[in-house]
């Protein structure tokens, strides 16, 4: 298992 | 004094420290909550799992772009010991779920790179009996603990009826021991506790609730309504009790109207933890 977490996009 | 830029390490002064590898605060909480046998208990188990997963893959994304400075971490929030209004076998009120049935629910966070959460509503049991047969998930990197003191019965009373269950700080505690000790054991990066909370008895003693730096401490304001009456309880039951982390609940049917996340970030503290049912 790898965290995988979400990251808004570059604006 | 604490400034809203504080909010993410809010609350308490002299609290541990984030350990390497901790969710929180780099990372923002996003659960759904339920179990996959019942379409009444949250969203987890309301739609198809596919579609679950899209849906809070999605939720997840509108968390991240309200708070950019925050990754999101999304997790399957899991009910695996479930209170029932039946004594059942043995005479405690609660169903465990099967290994089967969490494997399935593993299994999802494991594939997505997410966190799972294994809830506890013991019934007429207790946290010091139930949290043994939920160790083999434990010690996995990417399982996490939560209780749920309304469903804590004390006094025989029976889940279910019109007597609200609670929980004390003794108990908040050995369940951080416990963690800790898996924590140190298998070299994990540090463990979630989840608390609910939504009135004052339902927890008591949170003062004498003891942090540990491989554990880290979510009381999450789990009252439905509208956003007026949330906001009251989180200050009183939650805000006015400060422990470590805070989590607020959203949910789908219950709460008229949704709260966006930007109007949830907008309570002091922000909250570290959000679930939705």
């Amino acid at each position: 298992w790898r965290p995988r977490p979400i990251q808004a996009p570059l604006p | 004094p604490l400034t809203p830029a504080d909010s993410a390490r809010w609350p308490v002064p002299g609290a541990p420290e984030p350990l390497p590898g901790a969710v929180m605060p780099e990372s923002r909480i996003v659960a759904f909550y339920g179990n996959p046998l019942s379409k009444r208990m949250g969203i987890l188990g309301q739609i198809d799992p596919d579609s679950m997963l899209k849906k809070l893959e999605d939720t997840a994304m509108e968390w991240a772009k309200a708070d950019p400075e925050r990754k999101v971490m999304p997790a399957l929030h899991l009910i695996a010991v479930v209170a029932q209004g039946y004594p059942g076998p043995a005479k405690k009120y609660r169903l465990r779920m099967t290994d089967s049935l969490i494997e399935r629910v593993a299994g999802w966070a494991e594939e997505k790179g997410w966190l799972l959460f294994l809830d506890i509503q013991p019934g007429l049991s207790t946290v010091e009996e139930e949290i043994p047969h939920l160790v083999k998930y434990l010690t996995r990197p990417y399982v996490h603990l939560a209780l749920d003191p309304e469903f804590a019965m004390k006094d025989g009373k029976k889940p279910g009826t019109d007597w609200m269950g609670r929980m004390d700080a003794v108990e908040v505690n050995h369940a951080i021991n416990q963690l800790a000790k898996i924590v140190e054991e298998h070299q994990l990066p540090p463990k979630v506790l989840v608390v609910h909370r939504f009135t004052r008895n339902m927890l008591t003693n949170a003062s004498q609730i003891r942090l540990d730096p491989r554990v880290q401490v979510v009381i999450d304001m789990d009252g439905y309504g509208a956003p007026s009456g949330k906001k009251a309880a989180y200050k009183w039951f939650v805000v006015q009790y400060p422990v470590q982390y805070t989590g607020w609940k959203l949910f789908y049917k219950n709460d008229k109207p949704l709260m966006t996340p930007r109007q949830v970030l907008e309570v002091y503290p922000k909250p570290m933890y959000i679930q939705y049912q």
